[in-house]
């Protein structure tokens, strides 16, 4: 479903470029789970950024289901995004003036879904995640974990067929943890591509696949095919 | 060096109070390291913030060092926890406009620390979390467990009596997380009361006692002292 190839990506700082990703090049299958370890630091959420179409390559090439998507601009970017990934952030990103059910509904709401089927959806999810019991708080009224599922549910809104998840058990208690993981599962059943970044063992060792990164390149010799 | 007793936390909610805290009493002693864990949602940071004078409870007693100071004013509570506390942040909660070096320099200004005393302090302890090549970043320019390892060097500055770290290793591999455990041990060998809340096996391993927290109140049952 998606290759990048030679795949780099530079930030720039005052007095010379940092190259967080050096020539990166691997494929993804349609319907597989995998995940993306490596040391802090390694370019595991630069990379994600990358794939869920956040951010683009500085060189290389990304194709997303055959289309090149490498030098797309910001809204044909957002097109693609909007209709094809959720992604579950790192710092989870939630809106601080909306309600959680509003935080989820975000998504639904620019892709039309009416007002009525647009909550329940919502409802659903959070329902889901554990939370249905939370669904009129503000995200500052929840405890970590709480807010991380919040960020969970709203990337599921829309029924990705690109999943992304950035550290989603960093803030849950292992038997939490495995729920959002057994939803993963549920998911790729379905078919959704699911990639997780994560340096717990509990998870990674639910996929099918580890990816690892260190300094910016493939740790290939490291690859496992469970 | 800490009591609590019979401590409950509420939280206003538009129609009703929701109680976070139930109810929990125990005594911390000088020089111990102990884990807080438990399930998302059971209390463990209303618990910490409690702790470290960071909020008040709601009913019941919290002495520190046989001062009762659970009902001081704000300024008074500040004024104990910038002299005895360190607190590393689930949520982290750096300054977005300053530099990593002039985070980590802040407790210390308060603290009134010369100019140059105060710089290397801070570069000394970003080096001990490995982040010695990063003093001029700003945040937004750093990966989620390096800002983590930030708030972890942040939290050192001042040299705590208490040192409490709300999930310090949630977004580390577990080699970096190691080594923070290993400071924080090195800290504790030197005198320093560490309270840390963990999901993660690999770091109450590293602890003598575990306190587990469920819905609001203690699983005593559960306590272990290894
Ligand atoms: N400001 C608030 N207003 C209302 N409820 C709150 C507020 N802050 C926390 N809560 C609720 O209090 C309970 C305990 O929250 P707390 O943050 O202490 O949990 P926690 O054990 O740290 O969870 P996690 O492991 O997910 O971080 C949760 O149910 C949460 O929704
Ligand atoms: N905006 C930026 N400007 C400069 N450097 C950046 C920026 N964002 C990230 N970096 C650097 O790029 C490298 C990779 O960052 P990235 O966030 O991808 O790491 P990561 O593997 O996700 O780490 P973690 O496991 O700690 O979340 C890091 O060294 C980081 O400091
Ligand atoms: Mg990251
Ligand atoms: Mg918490």
């Amino acid at each position: 479903v998606l290759r990048l190839e030679e795949v780099h990506k530079s930030y720039p700082l005052e007095q010379e470029e940092f190259w967080a990703l050096k020539g990166v090049s691997f494929d993804l299958h349609e319907g597989e789970m995998v995940s993306l370890m490596g040391p802090s630091g390694s370019g595991k959420t630069t990379l994600m950024n990358i794939i869920g179409l956040l951010d683009r390559p500085t060189e290389g090439r990304y194709q997303l289901r055959g289309q090149d998507v490498s030098r797309l601009s910001e809204s044909a970017r957002a097109a693609v995004r909007n209709r094809m990934v959720g992604f579950v952030f790192q710092a989870f990103h939630l809106l601080p003036r909306l309600s959680v059910l509003e935080n989820v509904e975000v998504p639904l709401t620019y892709a039309g879904v009416p007002g009525r089927e647009r909550r329940s959806r919502a409802a659903e999810r959070l329902e889901k995640v554990g939370l249905g019991d939370k669904l009129g708080h503000r995200p500052t009224q929840l405890s970590g974990g709480q807010q991380q599922r919040v960020a969970v549910a709203r990337a599921l809104a829309l029924n990705p067929a690109l999943l992304l998840a950035d550290e989603p058990t960093g803030n849950l208690d292992t038997r939490t943890g495995a729920e959002i993981l057994d939803l993963f599962e549920e998911l790729n059943n379905e078919g959704v591509t699911v990639m997780i970044v994560t340096h717990e063992s509990a998870v990674s060792e639910r996929t099918r696949r580890i990816i690892r990164l260190r300094d910016g390149v493939l740790d290939s010799h490291a690859r496992e095919v469970a």
